[in-house]
């Protein structure tokens, strides 16, 4: 499988939550 | 038709979409229950001692490839074998004949499976954690730069599992292999998530 996970947008969620900048949104 | 549009992953609020709501708002609906949950495998992972001096490239490589099947071991108690139901995010449960006449099939036949055999194994919450932390660097190593320190802390992690399971169960010398055994479950039970993934595209 290519990256089927890419289409969750998966890494993006990742990697944010690893650099720790985490997008203020309301929960 | 919206109306059709399956929502299998009960980490939605229902398994059938609301027809008045459009594809994109499906997705953000989802995404308020799935971001946080994959945030929350991050920061397991951040609590893993030895995960966080792995380069950054193999941290992420490893969250990519072991986040579902993470979650597969987080959200395993949704799946109830004694009831044959699967509770989604809302609260609501479903049963195992309503979501086979959706038509769900094999994956959620072999979740519930794997639900069956974790759950016999009656693990602690420190056995979970411990076992989740070894499914997380037991992942597929594809992309990953440095295989020997992931290998050194999977080696680690091992180490430490045998000895809480053996401690906790000094005469059942099974339940340890049982735990590992549970690690190529999970791998096949990722793949057929794959699959599924592969059909779902967010624009």
């Amino acid at each position: 499988f290519s990256d089927p996970a890419s289409n969750l947008g998966l890494e993006d969620i990742i990697r944010k939550a690893l650099m720790g900048t985490v997008e203020e949104r309301p929960e | 038709n919206r109306k059709d549009i399956l929502l299998a992953c009960p980490m939605n609020m229902h398994p059938q979409a609301d027809p008045n709501k459009t594809p994109q708002e499906i997705w953000e609906d989802f995404s308020l229950s799935f971001t946080p949950a994959v945030r929350e495998v991050v920061e397991f992972a951040k609590h893993i001692p030895g995960f966080s001096s792995l380069s950054q490239n193999d941290q992420i490589t490893l969250l990519k490839a072991g986040t579902f099947e993470v979650l597969m071991v987080r959200f395993a108690s949704l799946f109830n074998v004694k009831e044959k139901t699967v509770t989604f995010i809302s609260g609501t449960t479903y049963s195992l004949e309503a979501l086979k006449s959706m038509g769900m099939g094999t994956l959620l036949g072999t979740m519930f499976d794997f639900s069956e055999k974790l759950s016999a194994l009656e693990l602690s919450a420190e056995e979970l954690g411990l076992f989740t932390a070894v499914v997380l660097v037991s992942t597929d190593r594809s992309g990953i730069e440095n295989v020997k320190s992931v290998e050194m802390l999977q080696d680690s992690l091992i180490k430490a599992l045998r000895t809480l399971v053996s401690k906790s169960a000094p005469g059942d010398v099974s339940r340890f292999t049982k735990l590992l055994l549970k690690l190529p479950d999970l791998r096949t039970l990722n793949n057929m998530h794959s699959e599924k993934l592969l059909s779902f595209r967010i624009d």
